[in-house]
């Protein structure tokens, strides 16, 4: 069933397996350096 | 069925990148210490929605010290981030704003900074100078000196000192002291200085005439001497915020 393979795919990222076409979202914070971290 | 709630905001979405540029303007607006600070990055960011059109926001930024001094003109966009090796200092901020109507304002800000650690410098470059503390006897010997050697050339304003901004002590291969010290002009011309120094005061806020001014004292193998000071010319100073609400005192006296 459809609720079965949205399971099973959430199931497969949360192991680092993704399905074609997936683009992981950069973590939202914190954002880019622009100069240098101290 | 209700409406979604909107997505949380990311650090590097350029609605977060318009408020901590709001926010970074406001807090290099509101300081009269030291230099003029950058963004570096967006370290956290909040949206409390009040109602249509209205949020609080509550945004944590990282920044940099750069080389323009506080009450320096000069833009923040053309001022020069000061380089890991000239021993970086950062500012942590926390800031509140409000966003009415597309309008963002800062309601409270809240910031610490500090330097790098010295450890940091030492690893990367083990000859580059370390800031030195604003009250150590050497750098308050070095502007003094260097003071009195701008005021006993120039024929212009007699400069006092506002504040030191910061100093870096090297003891190899050369023992050399250097600083950079924020001035203002007085009411006296360096030559009636000569006569009653004491007559000479600071100018009031609406005739201020501030300046910057570095000095290098070689104390060893050969002692020598240079001074480089500028005046930004006269500015008009910020409602609510006194340009001269610092201590004026001459170095050795509490200059912290």
């Amino acid at each position: 069933s459809v609720a079965k393979r949205a399971v099973a795919e959430v199931a497969q990222r949360d192991k680092g397996i993704h399905p074609v076409g997936f683009v992981p979202l950069p973590p939202p914070c914190p954002g880019k350096i622009r100069h240098f971290k101290i | 069925v209700p409406a979604a709630p909107p997505a949380p905001l990311g650090c590097d979405d350029p609605e977060s990148e318009a408020a901590a540029e709001v926010a970074v303007s406001y807090i290099n607006g509101h300081s009269r210490h030291g230099y003029k600070f950058a963004l570096n990055r967006i370290e956290n960011i909040r949206v409390l929605p009040q109602g249509p059109n209205n949020d609080i926001i509550f945004l944590e930024v990282d920044l940099l010290e750069t080389t323009c001094p506080i009450l320096s003109p000069t833009l923040l966009a053309n001022c020069t981030v000061r380089s890991f090796t000239d021993h970086a200092v950062e500012g942590d901020c926390d800031v509140k704003l409000q966003k009415l109507n597309g309008q963002l304002s800062v309601l409270a800000s809240k910031c610490h900074s500090h330097a790098d650690s010295s450890e940091d410098i030492i690893q990367i470059c083990p000859d580059c100078p370390l800031l030195a503390r604003l009250n150590d006897t050497e750098v308050l010997a070095a502007v003094t000196a260097a003071l009195n050697d701008h005021n006993s050339k120039t024929t212009d304003a007699y400069l006092k000192l506002l504040e030191i901004g910061r100093a870096r002590i090297q003891y190899n291969p050369a023992h050399v002291v250097s600083a950079e010290f924020a001035v203002a002009a007085t009411n006296c011309s360096a030559a009636e200085a000569k006569a009653n120094v004491e007559s000479c005061q600071l100018l009031p806020d609406d005739q201020s005439n501030f300046g910057f001014c570095t000095a290098t004292k070689v104390i060893r193998p050969t002692e020598d001497l240079s001074v480089d000071c500028q005046l930004y010319g006269h500015q008009v100073p910020t409602p609510g915020v006194p340009f001269l609400s610092r201590v004026s005192q001459p170095p050795g006296q509490d200059a912290t």
